[in-house]
């Protein structure tokens, strides 16, 4: 099991879509 | 051409906090629709409860440690392993403080009528959230008033006879009936802390928008020292029935994102029922363990070269989590990244492993710092190329392995 920590997604917006079953990023969002 | 795809400029400065004036708000906002808040660093200077004494990263990757070590405990129980009902192999001290240190991101919300403003930890590894009450007869000290339920309105403890009740004894949370037949829940963390009180309901106000009959615990007492600081509460953003972004898929949609910071000293945002587009989507892996959400990791690349790692080596996928700070890696893909990671960084002497840490250099008097991009493949070809920010913490490479590839 891997886990991705919160410093690798630093300035990327992460999108939890349920509904659509998908975990998005759109990079240097933040 | 080549290099200025493949390598990144790491200033020295930006290593180190700078001075901020926390007094100019600065914008938030989000790409997407919804019901956005702002973000902040939990330990940085314009948190709304600043730390009077900020953990130092040594102190947080030890706590990281036993973040993902309950994790990966947790899962591994319900996917048929032995998880945390055998006992672990992690021996948590007990001057380790909290298992909720490592959750560094925070959301101002209201709740009740009138709207009590509270200061909330964001954490996407659980369910239940939960806000201190009045009277609570152990619980820290916190910055905001005690959330007062006999001063709102729309409060509500739920019967223990009600379905919310079942739901929570179903999700093993449930902590009994009071005399007075309310719902009793119970949270536990990595570290064996654990808060209980009674199960119930409110108005919550987020920014301008507010949802009715959000669910919560209403913390009466806390045990192992749940948080050491001054907020207030948690605020479970899991997959599980009980979770806010649960809760109000509804009416704001299935979906949520956030911006985490990429420093101390700046602000995100976290919205909820977001807009789904103008993102690289990668499918979301679900499994008994509601709270978790999985993706799967298939390959890495560094300096735009693609690592030589087998796909079974990630085949037993990874959980994205708010909560962790560190990326953990199978042992194979990590010994991968490290080395080649190292290849791209001959011009800079190493320097002592620190913590979790065995790839950190010595940066001494050189700025800028070239570093080798980083990006994580995700299933279906989905790259994300990570910031300086996301690659090296402190002079150190910020990723950490696993025990074994099987872990």
């Amino acid at each position: 099991l891997g886990i991705i920590g919160n410093v690798q997604q630093r300035t990327i917006e992460v999108l939890y879509d349920v509904g659509g079953g998908a975990v998005g990023f759109k990079a240097g969002a933040c | 051409g080549d290099n200025l795809r493949s390598y990144k400029v790491l200033h020295a400065g930006s290593l180190k906090s700078a001075t901020v004036n926390c007094s100019q708000p600065k914008a938030v906002s989000s790409s997407s629709g919804g019901v956005t808040v702002p973000l902040h660093h939990r330990h940085g200077p314009c948190s709304p409860v600043p730390s009077t004494e900020a953990p130092t990263l040594e102190e947080m990757l030890r706590r990281d440690q036993f973040r993902a070590a309950y994790i990966t405990r947790k899962y591994s129980g319900v996917m048929g392993g032995a998880g945390d009902v055998e006992q672990s192999d992690v021996t948590v001290p007990t001057t380790l403080g909290t298992s909720l240190g490592t959750l560094e991101y925070l959301i101002t919300v209201g709740i009740g009528s009138p709207a009590m403003t509270q200061t909330m930890l964001i954490d996407t590894g659980s369910d239940v959230s939960w806000v201190q009450c009045k009277p609570c007869s152990q619980c820290h000290t916190q910055a905001d008033s005690l959330f007062d339920p006999s001063s709102s309105s729309t409060y509500s403890a739920f019967p223990c006879s009600s379905s919310a009740c079942t739901q929570l004894r179903q999700s093993q949370q449930g902590n009994g009936c009071s005399s007075g037949s309310q719902c009793q829940y119970i949270v536990k963390y990595g570290d064996g802390s654990s808060g209980t009180g009674t199960y119930s309901s409110d108005k919550l106000t987020l920014g301008s928008s507010s949802v009715s009959y959000f669910q919560f615990g209403c913390s009466q007492s806390e045990s192992g020292n749940l948080l050491e600081d001054q907020t207030d509460g948690l605020m479970g953003l899991g997959g599980g029935a009980q979770s806010l972004a649960t809760q109000t898929a509804g009416t704001l949609g299935k979906a949520f994102s956030y911006c985490l910071p990429p420093t101390p000293d700046s602000s995100g945002f976290l919205t909820l029922g977001a807009a789904t587009s103008g993102f690289a989507k990668t499918q979301m892996l679900r499994s008994s363990a509601p709270a978790y959400y999985g993706v799967l990791l298939e390959a890495i690349r560094v300096g735009g070269r693609q690592l030589n790692i087998p796909a079974s080596v990630f085949s037993a996928k990874s959980i994205m989590d708010s909560g962790t700070i560190i990326t953990r890696l199978p042992p194979t893909a990590y010994s991968a990244l490290s080395a080649a990671f190292k290849a791209g960084m001959k011009q800079y002497p190493p320097a002592q492993p620190m913590g979790i840490f065995d790839t950190c250099f010595n940066f001494s008097g050189q700025s800028p710092i070239n570093i080798p991009s980083v990006a994580l493949v995700f299933s279906g070809g989905v790259v994300v190329d990570l910031a300086t920010d996301g690659i090296i913490l402190d002079s150190c490479l910020a990723f950490a392995a696993n025990s074994d590839d099987s872990s």
